[in-house]
């Protein structure tokens, strides 16, 4: 057993660290989009990244699939993978952008951004 | 560029398992035409010099995108109509009989790209009436316009004007919501037709639209009347249809401009 320092976190071994989520900034420049996409240009849509190991988190909300799941890899790690570190929750962005006929169109697009990441 | 990447090298390796093989080389493929049509920087600018936005679409955009970052959901706006889908579609109409009164005004808008599946929630016209430099041609007091539609003549909306009063230029907006109601008899084809007319006062007699501040000629895009489409989509949009949609019209757009040369050729080799 590894012994834990003063924040909790552990010595020795080199972790990967726990379900969370991390930065992505998508421009859409940079994909090309551009040329439909007038705003915005670019904005945060953060992903999700990181082990779901055993004990699971409550805050990472996972299912009762998840918990199983995440057990028999701890008992077996050959015979079942982890559980996935995926988004749980997810807000819309705003977008204006031409259409295929050329009119300006405001869009909310569900599901853009990350707002949480969980076990699933 | 990474999303790009994961799709790209992962599809073959997915239609190994339980879903539909063609999946991975659908979107690889469909990837490879992204990329294939994007067009050159300079085109690019061309392209979005070409669609100029109004105002009203660049404000609606930025109380909306200002409002989710504070948490609140854009369809409370009474202005949205609970709507997650604004479109604005330009008036192609145009004012001829230059030296002859301008009676009505016929509004026309290429409305094909509205879909069938979306739920319409509301529409308005939106009509910018500059300051008439000419007003003290028209008699004082109240004149009214009226909305109708085209085909059945049909009044849709109507408002009342003071010239005198009314000096600054500003946008008129006529409620058409009733028109898209019965969208199927009210476009011909994938036009949606409006007229415009003036009337003084109490009388019936039909005033010279110029006048009042309505004549299109020398207008910038940005003061061309628009028609804005309130709609709800009820299942979630993705962001490649309209990717997918952009390749078409690139595509048929390509296609009749090579149709055009063939044609030139073909007529040149006839002379």
């Amino acid at each position: 057993t590894a012994q834990n320092n003063r924040h909790g976190k552990r010595h020795g071994k080199k972790s990967k660290s726990r379900c969370s989520k991390k930065a992505l900034h998508v421009n859409f420049k940079e994909l090309g989009w551009d040329d439909w996409i007038i705003a915005p240009l670019d904005y945060e849509a953060y992903h999700c990244e990181g082990v779901c190991d055993f004990p699971l988190r409550s805050h990472l909300e996972p299912t009762n699939h998840a918990i199983i799941q995440t057990l028999m890899n701890s008992m077996d790690p050959n015979s079942t993978p982890p559980s996935c570190c995926v988004p749980t929750k997810l807000s819309p962005i705003s977008i204006l952008y031409i259409d295929s006929g050329n009119n300006v169109v405001y869009k909310q697009y569900e599901d853009m951004v990350v707002e949480q990441c969980g076990c699933r | 560029s990474q999303s790009a990447a994961i799709i790209s090298s992962s599809g073959p390796k997915r239609s190994k398992g339980t879903r539909n093989p063609h999946d991975g080389q659908r979107s690889s493929k469909f990837l490879k035409e992204i990329l294939a049509s994007s067009p050159s920087l300079s085109r690019r600018e061309d392209f979005r010099n070409a669609v100029v936005p109004h105002d009203y679409m660049i404000s609606i955009y930025r109380t909306y995108s200002a409002a989710e970052k504070l948490g609140l959901n854009a369809s409370f706006f009474r202005s949205s109509k609970s709507a997650n889908t604004i479109t604005s579609f330009v008036d192609r109409g145009k004012d001829d009989l230059l030296h002859s009164p301008l009676r009505r005004q016929t509004y026309l808008f290429d409305v094909s790209t509205l879909s069938d599946k979306e739920e319409l929630v509301g529409a308005e016209l939106r009509i910018f009436r500059k300051a008439p430099g000419d007003f003290l041609m028209s008699p004082p007091g109240l004149y009214n316009i009226h909305l109708l539609s085209c085909r059945s003549e049909k009044l849709l909306d109507s408002r009342s004007l003071d010239v005198q009063d009314s000096q600054k230029p500003g946008w008129e907006v006529l409620d058409v919501w009733g028109m898209f109601k019965n969208r199927h008899h009210t476009t011909q084809g994938n036009q949606l037709c409006l007229q415009l007319k003036g009337t003084f006062g109490q009388s019936d007699s039909e005033t010279d639209l110029r006048h009042l501040g309505f004549g299109r000629n020398g207008r910038p895009q940005q003061e061309k009347a628009i028609l804005v489409v309130y709609t709800r989509s009820k299942k979630r949009e993705n962001l490649f249809n309209e990717m997918k949609e952009k390749i078409k019209s690139r595509g048929s757009r390509r296609s009749e401009e090579e149709e055009g040369s063939l044609q030139f050729k073909a007529r040149r080799r006839r002379r």
